[in-house]
């Protein structure tokens, strides 16, 4: 789990600084 | 809740809580532009709607700052003869409802007054929505480099008018306070840019 979400930050960081992202907390 | 909401802020990531809040954030950054800051312009043809918006972007943390004398003075001149002399040039603007003539004209030309001091435009009009009025909002958006979003007057006959708008990168909502709280959102993400640079 906490692997997945370290990755998945990573992810996002290195996406929002070139566009917008949105997460839908569905 | 709160780990996850600290870990999407610390990526810049905007977190939209309901489907509509989904929609309405990807309608929002549609726009070519992002708001620089916090300062937050109303361009009205209904008072109710500049209440309604005044209110939201205090919920949201957005400032609506009253116009320098200057400001309000070149609003007042361009408006002279056009519409009532009691309409309050301050921020927001009420326009109390100016001639079908040359409308698109007149919203252009105060949008463009009031965004010398603020960061942020939504208008809420009852304008007719020809090509005319589409190239003179893209136009405006294109020239200042400032986000223009809309939120105009009967909306629910207008949806297709409001998806054409949000196509051509005028971010378009029904209501004013959906406009509101998805800038407030876009000035949270410019902030995080800025932030990391």
């Amino acid at each position: 789990g906490l692997k997945y979400a370290s990755d998945f930050l990573e992810l996002a960081k290195r996406a929002t600084r070139k566009k917008p992202v949105i997460v839908w907390k569905g | 809740n709160t780990i996850f909401e600290a870990a999407m802020k610390q990526c810049g990531v905007s977190i939209a809580y309901n489907i509509e809040e989904l929609i309405d954030l990807m309608a929002a950054f549609t726009c070519p532009c992002l708001p620089k800051g916090n300062k937050l312009g109303i361009l009205a043809e209904s008072g109710g709607g500049a209440v309604a918006g005044a209110d939201s972007a205090f919920e949201f943390g957005l400032d609506i700052p009253v116009l320098s004398k200057a400001r309000q003075q070149e609003l007042t001149d361009r408006l002279k003869g056009v519409i009532p002399p009691f309409s309050a040039p301050k921020n927001p603007i009420d326009l109390v409802w100016p001639p079908m003539e040359n409308r698109v004209k007149i919203l252009v030309d105060c949008a463009e007054i009031l965004l010398k001091e603020v960061d942020s435009l939504i208008i809420m009009d009852y304008a007719v929505f020809n090509s005319d009025y589409v190239k003179g909002m893209q136009d405006l958006q294109n020239r200042v480099r400032k986000p223009v979003f809309l939120a105009p007057c009967f909306p629910a006959k207008r949806q297709a008018e409001l998806a054409k708008l949000t196509l051509k990168g005028v971010p378009s909502f029904t209501i004013p306070e959906r406009a509101v709280k998805a800038m407030a959102t876009a000035v949270k993400y410019s902030q995080y840019v800025q932030s990391i640079k």
